[in-house]
This record gives structure tokens, C-alpha cells and sequence, in this order.
């Protein structure tokens, strides 16, 4: 699901 | 030890209502300036952030910083035996594998104590950056509430599109369309009944309409929703909670709808 990954990504990279 | 004492106690039920679908577990981080949990959902698709500062209880004390994993469902069922006006306690001690919840009536006379298991929970750390945001858009949440509601009738997905003249919530699927427009507001009697928009740039973005849905369970603990958007990064949908913090969700974009 690339909505998941987009979120994950947008929250790890912080 | 830890121990936070909410005379308004139905502020506790309120956002346990506003998490509990959305998480069946997450880490209460109680340190010396307050409580905070920061979850994804079960699906990953969102994530919950809910701040409660410790100015905001009648009583806050926390010796060393803890942290309570717990079970929702199970917290859940333990809120739900308060009354809606009963005075709420959360206490543990530095260590312990349990955590105490003390309902007391407003007259005092009937005293309840929960004691819970607590969870070793292997959360990740996660980071919310600063960002600025292109749009931030201001609502009556039942009226955010009420839109989400009729939209998901017609559709998966919710597209809210914000310009200077206000913000339009759209939804197509098999029966049709529909498409709501909320002007700003000119001055109005209460400042909760209130439309702002504050754009910098106009944004249009496609979201998930379960997800607004089940973040609008969160109605209750505020009159008004913020919604904030910029292109490609995470909705967020924060409601404060009373004068003690507040509840922010992030919601992902849809992508190719």
C-alpha cells in the first residue's frame, strides 16, 4: 500500500 | 510514582472514545510536562498524536519519566464503569507492571479503583516534522463531522479542495456525485460556528473517507476541527481537548485516484 509506505517515510525521515 | 487527577474525568472518556477504534494498543509517555502517546493505527495508514499538557490537571505528579503500554480495548472497558461526572486518577508506580484507575463521585461518597495490566510494547519512534502548511482551514467539527457522514455515501475517498473563497469537500461513486462548499464565515455570534480559511496557496487533496470518518469520533472533546494541508504531505485533523492539549491526526493522501 503506497499510502502506508508515503506516511511511513514521511514519519521516519523527521 | 505517577499520579494525574482529572476533575473533569469525562475528557479521558472522550478521547479514549476518539482512539480506540483506530488503536488496540499504544504507550502512554507520562513524563514531568505531561502525557503523550503517538501511534500509527492498526493499518499504518494514519497516525494519532494526543498531548495532554500537565497544567491541564488538578493534580499531576511524575517522579521519573514512565512509560505505560496499554491495552485500548481493555482501558476502554475500564472508562466506560466512570460516570460521566466522576473525578478520574491515573496512578502507578515507577516500576510497575499495572496501572490505577480511581473514579470518585463528585460528592465522594462511592469510590471505584481499576487496577490494569500493563504491556511491553516495541513501538517505534517516530519523528512528526515541522511543517508549514499551504492551507489551514477552521470548522464547527459536527459540521465536519455531519460532511464526512453524508459524503461516505457516495464514495471511498473524500477530495477537499481549499481556495480563498472557502474550502469544498467532493465525493463520486456509483449513484453520483456530491460536492459541499463552505464559504468563510463573516462575523459571527460564536467564535465556534466560525469558517476560516488561511491560505497561502490553493490545495486539493483526496483522502480516505473510513479514516476522516473515524477521526471525527473525536467530535466531542471540541466544538471546533482544524484542518491543515499542503501538497503531498499528511492531513491533519487536530481537535483540542478543553484547556489540557489536544488530539491531532495524520491521514496520508490517496495516491492516483
Amino acid at each position: 500500500n503506497t499510502e502506508q509506505e508515503e506516511l511511513e517515510e514521511y514519519f521516519k525521515d523527521s | 510514582m505517577f499520579e494525574a487527577r482529572l476533575v473533569q474525568g469525562s475528557l479521558l472518556k472522550k478521547v479514549m472514545e476518539a482512539i480506540k477504534d483506530l488503536l488496540n494498543e499504544a504507550s502512554f509517555d507520562c513524563a514531568h510536562s505531561g502525557i503523550l502517546l503517538q501511534a500509527m493505527d492498526n493499518s499504518h495508514v494514519s497516525l494519532v498524536s494526543l498531548n495532554l499538557r500537565k497544567e491541564g490537571f488538578d493534580k499531576y505528579r511524575c517522579d521519573r519519566n514512565i512509560v505505560m503500554g496499554m491495552n485500548l480495548t481493555s482501558m476502554s472497558k475500564i472508562l466506560k464503569c466512570a460516570s460521566n461526572d466522576d473525578i478520574i486518577t491515573m496512578k502507578a508506580q515507577d516500576s510497575a507492571d499495572t496501572v490505577t484507575f480511581v473514579f470518585e463521585s463528585p460528592n465522594q461518597e462511592k469510590v471505584s479503583e481499576y487496577e490494569m495490566k500493563l504491556m511491553n510494547l516495541d513501538q517505534d519512534q517516530l519523528g512528526i516534522p515541522e511543517t508549514e502548511y499551504c492551507c489551514i482551514i477552521k470548522l464547527p467539527s459536527g459540521e465536519f463531522a455531519r460532511i464526512c457522514r453524508d459524503l461516505s455515501q457516495f464514495g471511498e475517498s473524500i477530495v477537499i479542495s481549499c481556495t480563498k473563497e472557502g474550502v469544498k469537500f467532493s465525493a463520486a461513486g456509483d449513484i453520483g456525485t456530491a460536492n459541499i462548499k463552505l464559504a468563510q464565515t463573516g462575523t459571527v455570534d460564536k467564535e465556534e460556528d466560525a469558517v476560516i480559511v488561511d491560505m497561502q496557496e490553493p490545495v486539493t487533496l483526496t483522502f480516505s473517507c473510513k479514516y476522516l470518518n473515524m477521526f471525527t469520533k473525536a467530535t466531542p472533546l471540541s466544538p471546533q476541527v482544524c484542518l491543515s494541508m499542503s501538497p503531498d504531505v499528511p492531513l491533519v485533523v487536530e481537535y483540542k481537548i478543553g484547556e489540557i492539549g489536544h488530539i491531532r491526526y495524520y491521514l496520508a493522501p490517496r495516491i492516483g485516484d
